[in-house]
């Protein structure tokens, strides 16, 4: 498993509620 | 008598000119008429109003209209310019439009930092930081005992809370991002640029020739 950033902001970054390309999903 | 049909196209309520809409944002008039053939999709998914509501932004994202989720809450509260509940095309432009890779990279820090604010009281907090990881290791497998939680909360802090008041302001906010690109990675969809091609049912549509 990757490692848990040490970054709040970045482990944030990766929720898939603010992965906009989903809404391009057809 | 006879009878006639118009074919003129029936615009869903907040429609916005292509052109006004190109001419504010990073997006170009075909641009825009493209995400009009995507916003006309969304806004019709669950009711047919030509709005979109949270609900279908929701299953837009998730293929679920009940998942609660807080960034979603956040993206559409941000998206939802008038605060009336709903995104109208005109906003939903706008909006996408910071995702632009085009778009001014100070935009998308701006965007993030309101999108983090999440009382909207000018800074990050300490307590909404937590919250935000609380919520991240809520819709993920990812299981962070209370003391990595802490720790993660305090390393960050210490970096990115340069006056060491306790709260992250706009210009921290700024310089932290600029040491740290990756954090607003999401705040760009290269996908944007090739909108067209996903939708080249908008040429069917488009009322503006080519030459605008």
């Amino acid at each position: 498993a990757a490692p848990v950033p040490m970054n709040a902001f970045e482990l944030i970054s990766k929720s898939q509620g603010l992965n906009l390309s989903s809404l391009f999903e057809k | 008598m006879g009878c006639f049909s118009s074919k003129k196209t029936k615009y869903t309520p907040g429609y916005e000119e292509p052109t006004v809409l190109a001419s504010e944002t990073s997006f170009s008039v075909s641009e825009v008429e493209a995400l009009y053939e995507l916003f006309k999709k969304l806004s019709r998914s669950i009711i047919d109003d030509g709005l979109i509501h949270k609900e279908e932004f929701q299953f837009a994202l998730f293929r679920n209209r009940n998942k609660k989720n807080l960034f979603v809450d956040r993206i559409f509260d941000l998206f939802d310019i008038k605060r009336n509940g709903v995104v109208d095309f005109g906003e939903f432009v706008r909006s996408l439009s910071i995702f632009h890779p085009d778009a001014p990279v100070s935009e998308k820090i701006a965007f993030a930092f309101k999108l983090y604010d999440l009382r909207q009281t000018g800074f990050i907090e300490r307590d909404e930081l937590k919250e935000m990881v609380v919520a991240l290791l809520h819709e993920s497998d990812l299981i962070l005992s209370e003391d990595y939680v802490e720790t993660i909360v305090d390393k960050t802090y210490t970096d990115a809370d340069t006056k060491g008041d306790g709260r992250i302001d706009q210009e921290e906010w700024k310089e932290f991002v600029l040491k740290n690109p990756s954090l607003i990675k999401n705040m760009t969809l290269p996908y944007l640029k090739d909108i067209t091609l996903a939708f080249p049912s908008f040429v069917l549509n488009s009322e503006v020739p080519d030459s605008e």
